[in-house]
């Protein structure tokens, strides 16, 4: 799945 | 959280705290590109817009407000601090933002997962990480017994990234759906961008001598 990125990354 | 994130946001942390203390202590910021930290904190600000609006932990929320209270505070002490703003190398850093800024904006705007103002922001944010630390990387070249401090900072800016290489690998294998191209990427260039670095960097360490990069 290619969804919004990883914003719970820095 | 897995322990490869946990370390790379410490060293990304320790690399703040290596640069304010080197500024501090010598009250200089003599061998510091003011570029690539401009370039720093327009990054954060880009990507850290959701700050208020997307509550992910509170570990999240506190290591963006530090990153960005830092950023600003280092943009401070290089450009406002009476003592310190003068012995900053401004005839050295030469690097020219808009050969990262502009190429950057572009590739957000063509290449992103989402056509919204928030998501080609941040996308950007991305892209610019990846190269924002060229104009360090020139002056450091260009700056003679470069010392302990500045180096250290730049390894530990490097290494950050690295750790989050083996974190995405390692999401990657016990997350399921989690692919993340464009931050996966750009995260891999950013990292070879130090491999010079690094290289001259740890022979330096081995042999135990000053650090000098070879222009």
């Amino acid at each position: 799945l290619v969804g919004l990125n990883a914003k719970d990354e820095l | 959280m897995n322990i490869f994130r946990l370390a790379g946001d410490m060293v990304h942390l320790l690399s703040f705290v290596v640069l304010v203390l080197k500024i501090n202590a010598t009250k200089s910021c003599r061998g510091i590109s003011l570029k690539t930290q401009e370039l720093y904190t327009l990054v954060f600000v880009c990507r850290y817009l959701d700050l208020f609006s997307n509550f992910i932990s509170m570990y999240n929320t506190t290591m963006k407000i530090v990153f960005l209270g830092t950023s600003f505070a280092i943009l401070y002490l290089m450009r406002g601090h009476k003592v310190i703003k003068v012995t900053y190398d401004r005839e050295q850093d030469t690097f020219r933002y808009l050969f990262l800024v502009l190429p950057c904006a572009l590739l957000a705007l063509l290449i992103h997962n989402a056509w919204t103002p928030f998501e080609v922001v941040w996308t950007f944010s991305i892209y610019l990480e990846a190269v924002a630390i060229l104009p360090q990387l020139v002056l450091l070249q260009r700056t003679q017994n470069i010392d302990n401090l500045t180096g250290n900072y730049v390894f530990l800016l490097g290494l950050y990234r690295g750790l989050y290489i083996l974190n995405w690998i390692y999401r990657y294998f016990t997350e399921p759906h989690y692919i993340q191209w464009i931050v996966w990427i750009s995260g891999i260039v950013q990292t070879i961008l130090y491999l010079d670095f690094f290289y001259y960097y740890i022979k330096s360490w081995k042999n135990n001598v000053k650090l000098a990069l070879p222009s």
